[in-house]
């Protein structure tokens, strides 16, 4: 019976259409992500990919993936990475140019921000359903705290943390703001 | 795990071998080089928080399982896309406090007590709360060799806030290890900085949408109160408390059950 299961599965699936983002900010990027519920077969192999497109200077993160470990490659233009570990260490700041590679490791937090040129890339996450958990933005960690515990933990008035919590309204690709536009001029 | 962690000859029971103190609170660490853990791949972490202590939000990069030996207290736990069900309106606490300006919106929040067993996937950002009278006891599993952690065994603490680095380094001053040098499990847990400190405050000011001053207190570079810190006004957060559950529910009991639908 192996030919009506195992050998009739899906193997392909095209991550390039934009019109099929499951992220999509006119303003910043969109983002097209492959895992075991849109092709089955990637639950066997326990990966799954993204394919991110971020425009000039816009920005994604911070966030951590929280099961897996991300292998990311620029295919086009370029960006500024940041990668953080548990010990609050840049491991990486650096352009990533066309065709380098950056391994994230499960849980290093890291924020990506587009160059003049933006920037797509496809990642390989090493499992099937890969989920990320942002720090900043609508659905963000932060978000999800009380103001109270933001007031004692960073020791800030109850003003700054409820702007830490809302000041940004998009979810997970950020449109690029005034600093931004700043340190072009 | 490598080949001879579990060719055990003989086991002994162990006490914690080290301690890192906080602001309210303290951490006990025992050996992560024990044998008897090797083999399980599992570690163990005792934490006693202070009536009012917060242990500040961090994400592990193993699934936890902890018990409460001693007094009660409630928990916060992040997970993405969960949607933020815990809310107070800004009307209906107007109308209660007499116009103060107060609302807050975030996820779910449990409460615990004692006896009670808690389980927190891995990755996942949660903080603890001491809301009782007397101190908060967790005795703390960590199950660093299980599937969900694709890092090594050892388990890693991402903290969120806070600056346990610097307060790690106080305590080298104070105090030696029993073995003159640090147990890598507790390194790795309470020797760690904020996350925050390694990203560049501009970009963090430009992902929150928020001013450098702003940005920069995530940093929390001179913060010396450790991984659990004192609220000195008590916690106010949006919760169902025992309590006033209880009482309700004594209340429709009172009542007799002809309302029910």
């Amino acid at each position: 019976g192996f030919e009506e299961t195992i050998c009739s599965m899906k193997v392909r699936a095209n991550i390039d259409d934009y019109t099929q983002a499951d992220v999509y900010n006119p303003q910043a990027g969109h983002c097209n992500h492959l895992n075991s519920f849109k092709l089955p077969i990637l639950r066997l192999l326990q990966l799954s990919a993204e394919r991110g497109v971020l425009y000039r200077n816009a920005i994604m993160g911070p966030y951590w993936t929280m099961n897996a470990h991300n292998i990311i490659y620029v295919t086009k233009g370029n960006m500024r990475m940041q990668i953080v570990n548990d010990e609050g260490q840049a491991v990486f700041d650096d352009q990533i140019q066309e065709r380098q590679l950056v391994v994230v490791p499960q849980n290093f937090a890291v924020v990506k921000q587009a160059g003049e040129q933006g920037c797509r890339w496809i990642s390989f996450r090493t499992n099937d359903n890969a989920m990320i958990n942002t720090l900043a933005g609508q659905t963000s960690a932060i978000r999800a705290l009380p103001v109270d515990v933001l007031t004692n933990a960073y020791q800030i008035p109850r003003e700054e943390a409820q702007k830490l919590k809302y000041s940004r309204e998009e979810t997970v690709m950020f449109s690029p703001g005034s600093f931004s536009s700043r340190g072009r001029a | 795990q490598q080949k001879n962690e579990c060719q055990i000859q003989r086991i002994d029971a162990v006490e914690p071998r080290q301690r890192v103190e906080s602001e309210a609170g303290f951490t006990e660490f025992f050996d992560t080089n024990d044998q008897q853990f090797q083999c399980a791949g599992v570690e163990v972490i005792r934490h006693q928080i202070e009536p009012q202590g917060l242990l500040l939000p961090s994400y592990v990069n193993a699934p936890i399982l902890f018990y409460v030996e001693q007094g009660k207290g409630f928990q916060g736990m992040t997970l993405p896309g969960c949607p933020e069900t815990y809310e107070v309106s800004q009307q209906q606490f107007q109308g209660r406090k007499g116009g103060q300006s107060f609302q807050d919106r975030h996820q779910k929040i449990q409460e615990f007590r004692q006896g009670d067993v808690v389980a927190i996937p891995a990755g996942a950002a949660h903080w603890i709360y001491n809301n009782g009278q007397d101190d908060l006891v967790l005795i703390v599993l960590l199950d660093s060799t299980n599937f969900a952690n694709q890092l090594d065994q050892n388990h890693r603490r991402f903290f969120l806030a806070g600056n346990p680095q610097q307060e790690q380094k106080q305590q080298q001053g104070r105090q030696q290890s029993p073995r003159g040098t640090r147990q890598q499990g507790q390194s790795l847990e309470a020797g760690s900085n904020n996350i925050f400190q390694g990203f560049d405050v501009d970009v963090l000011a430009e992902a929150f949408n928020v001013d450098r001053e702003t940005a920069e207190m995530l940093r929390c570079e001179d913060d010396r109160r450790g991984h659990i810190v004192r609220v000195e006004r008590g916690l106010k957060v949006v919760s169902p408390s025992m309590s006033r559950e209880e009482q309700w529910q004594g209340q429709q009991g009172g009542r007799g059950r002809g309302q029910d639908n």
